[in-house]
């Protein structure tokens, strides 16, 4: 594999909207970009993530190779990243490191990191990226975020729930409820400020506050947020990439007994 | 009360 990235905090972003929902993940790399995904430890959330070669300055990958880390030691090299430098990775035929080449050629300096690949036993799931859901939302993932913190402040349970007259994200604590509206938008003069519904009928599912708080950490990947919830499936929450590829959160609600 | 899912109760291993 040998992978360059024209702006090394791409890689970064990608890393750090993830390293602290899951401790290690599998890398497969083929020629057709970097999949992976990983799940928590409490088996709740599944992150999945796409790195397609469009997200790449050059991209080439002569055989399948799979690239265990541990998340941890990956974002401590990528603390190097900024947006003067590339970043290429490169792995060689026969896979036990990682080697991370950040080049920062105006400033004539470059900067290498190696990191050890470790075997990770992981069960790939079934997911299907284009699955159909009742909902699809999307919305500013600034929004979101702002939302996700002031609720579950008050809950460890979050609440959505989408109708026609908008999308409703509510908390009911011991000692405090809250619940914020949000209804469609068009916002001329900023697009990712619009906000937009499709339903073929109305949700109201219920979330762990702690996975949310994961999930916003994304934000910083794309200033729009996909929202895709059914009845019967975990909740996908994804950040698409300007380039392509992105990364996805599944969350599997809570059920009333 | 409530009850947690689980990822493995939707998706099903490759």
């Amino acid at each position: 594999l040998e992978a360059k990235f024209d702006d090394s905090t791409i890689f970064k972003k990608i890393i750090d909207s993830f390293k602290d929902s899951v401790t290690q993940i599998n890398f497969v790399c083929s020629e057709s970009g970097i999949e992976a995904q990983a799940i928590d430890d409490s088996r709740v959330l599944l992150v999945t993530v796409s790195i397609p070669p469009s997200c790449f300055e050059s991209y080439r990958c002569d055989r399948p190779t799979t690239i265990g880390v541990y998340l941890a030691s990956l974002a401590k090299l990528l603390k190097s990243a900024n947006t003067n430098s590339s970043l290429t990775l490169y792995v060689a035929d026969k896979p036990d490191e990682l080697l991370l080449l950040f080049e920062e050629p105006k400033n004539q300096k470059s900067m290498e990191y190696k990191l050890k690949l470790v075997d990770i036993t992981a069960d790939m799931l079934e997911v299907d990226s284009d699955m159909k859901s009742d909902v699809t939302v999307e919305m500013s993932s600034v929004e979101f975020t702002k939302t996700v913190r002031d609720l579950t402040q008050l809950s460890d349970s979050f609440t959505v729930s989408v109708t026609k007259d908008g999308i409703v994200f509510s908390v009911q604590g011991d000692t405090a409820q809250g619940k914020v509206l949000l209804q469609p938008r068009e916002d001329l003069a900023d697009e990712s400020n619009n906000l937009s519904i499709s339903m073929s009928k109305t949700i109201d599912l219920s979330f762990a506050s702690k996975y949310l708080l994961d999930i916003i950490k994304a934000a910083s990947i794309s200033n729009k947020i996909f929202l895709k919830f059914s009845d019967d499936t975990p909740a996908l929450f994804e950040f698409k990439m300007e380039k392509g590829g992105g990364v996805g959160f599944y969350l599997a609600p809570k059920y009333d007994d | 009360k409530s009850s947690q899912r689980s990822i493995g109760d939707f998706f099903s291993v490759k």
